[in-house]
């Protein structure tokens, strides 16, 4: 099961 | 000094559908270049980018930098009231942003400034090894027809085809397109179908969409005017085995 990732995790 | 005309009511109309579904407010950005915005939802899943160059209005005029921030639930019923065939002139005065039609009837509407405190964020640079461009009108169908089965949406494209799918409870649904672009690798992510749902709203700023795809990365999608001088685009989290 997949679970909404954050943009977060790609900004820097 | 700001002013700004355009005789394409629908542009700003189809921009802040989609921006107002994702984020409550917004801090616009005028200088002499034109109009640009730059937001992330609350919960950091989705950032917009709009872009109006100052080619895209029919008089554009802005002799400072100028932070507009408004309520874009706000903007958006006022917008929502411009006719296809009017202008829309925008300019501020002292703690409002004033929109007005001009069609028939001149009818001008002053909406309230906001304060906000942070900074427009600025989007991430990423590498994206695969791009290509699909019809705008076949992405908003796909969502509805995966919608049919699911609340996700399984984003994927090879050599040959971009496919739209997902796996439900009661069946599956797939949509597959062939591009016709050189596309050296495949690339699969999965998305929220309720948030691919909110940024296609934005249903008459093009005809088709540029979209960059990878592995569980977000998905970038750019909806360009015909002009080159527009442009909206959005960078959507993916959704991660966990």
């Amino acid at each position: 099961q997949e679970k909404q990732s954050s943009l977060d995790a790609f900004f820097n | 000094m700001f002013k700004a005309v355009l005789s394409d009511s629908n542009i700003l109309k189809t921009s802040f559908d989609a921006i107002s579904s994702i984020v409550d407010e917004v801090q616009m950005m005028a200088d002499e270049e034109g109009l640009r915005l730059d937001a992330l939802d609350r919960s950091h899943i989705t950032f917009v980018h709009l872009e109006l160059k100052k080619g895209v209005f029919d008089e554009y005029q802005c002799d400072e930098t100028l932070k507009i921030n408004v309520d874009t639930e706000e903007l958006m019923k006022v917008l929502k009231r411009a006719k296809a065939e009017d202008m829309v002139e925008l300019t501020v005065d002292e703690g409002n942003l004033i929109v007005t039609f001009e069609g028939e009837a001149k009818r001008k509407f002053k909406i309230r400034l906001i304060d906000i405190e942070y900074e427009a964020p600025s989007p991430p640079e990423l590498e994206y090894p695969t791009e290509f461009e699909v019809p705008f009108s076949l992405l908003k169908d796909s969502i509805q027809d995966i919608g049919i089965v699911s609340d996700k949406i399984s984003l994927q494209v090879n050599e040959e085809k971009f496919q739209a799918s997902a796996e439900g409870e009661f069946g599956d649904a797939k949509v597959e397109y062939v591009h016709g672009e050189r596309i050296e690798e495949s690339a699969r992510s999965i998305f929220s179908l309720e948030k691919v749902k909110e940024m296609l709203k934005a249903d008459k700023f093009s005809e088709s969409a540029v979209i960059r795809l990878g592995n569980d990365m977000p998905l970038n999608l750019a909806l360009k005017m015909a002009s080159d001088e527009g442009e909206l685009s959005f960078l959507l989290a993916p959704r991660i085995e966990s």
